[in-house]
C-alpha cells in the first residue's frame, strides 16, 4: 500500500487513531479492491 | 470498541472541484471514532499536505531568487486552515443521492444502519459550507 500515515485525532477526551495508505491493495483486508 | 472499520474517502463528486481533491484515501480507524473524529483528521491531512506543497513551491522560489518567509507565511495559513476548515461528511443512498452524517454517530452506526454491505464503508466529502 505504500506509505502508510498516523494521525491521533482527540476530541472530548476521546483519541482515535487514524492510518491511511494511498492504496488499498496489501492494506484492506482482502475485499478485491485494487 | 476495538474492532476496526475499514472506508474509502472520496471528494464529493458534485460539491467538491476534483482538481482540487482528487486523492482517494483508504483509511483504517475503529469502530468508535465519530464523523466529527473523521472530519477532524480530513481537515488535519488537508492542511498539512498543502503547508508541506507550499513549502516545497517555495523553496523552489528561493533556489530562483524569491524573496524569504515564503515559508512562514504558508505555515501561518495552513495552521488557520486546521482550526478552522471544516468538512461535511456524507454517505451514498439508492438513486445516485447523497446523505448527510451527523458528527455525533459513530463509523460503527453509520456501517450497520446506512451501509451494510460486506465491503468496505465509502464515504464523500465537502467542505462545510457556512465557513
Amino acid at each position: 500500500p505504500g506509505e502508510v500515515t498516523v494521525t491521533d485525532v482527540t476530541i472530548n477526551s476521546l483519541t482515535v487513531t487514524f492510518r491511511e495508505a494511498l492504496a488499498a491493495k496489501g492494506f484492506f483486508r482482502g475485499w478485491g479492491l485494487e | 470498541p476495538g474492532s476496526e472499520i475499514e472506508l474509502v474517502f472520496r471528494p464529493h463528486p458534485l460539491l467538491v472541484n476534483t482538481q482540487d481533491y482528487s486523492q482517494t484515501r483508504y483509511v483504517k480507524t475503529t469502530a468508535n471514532a465519530t464523523v466529527d473524529h473523521l472530519s477532524k483528521y480530513l481537515a488535519l491531512r488537508i492542511a498539512l499536505e498543502d503547508r508541506q506543497r507550499d513549502s516545497q513551491s517555495d523553496a523552489g522560489t528561493e533556489k530562483e531568487g524569491g524573496a524569504k518567509g515564503g515559508n512562514a507565511a504558508a505555515e501561518g495559513a495552513s495552521l488557520k486552515n486546521i482550526s478552522e476548515k471544516q468538512y461535511t461528511i456524507y454517505i451514498p443512498t439508492s438513486g445516485g443521492q447523497f446523505s448527510t452524517l451527523n458528527g455525533s454517530l459513530t463509523l460503527e452506526l453509520v456501517n450497520e444502519k446506512y451501509w451494510k454491505v460486506r465491503k468496505p464503508l465509502e464515504l464523500y466529502y465537502a467542505p462545510t459550507k457556512d465557513q
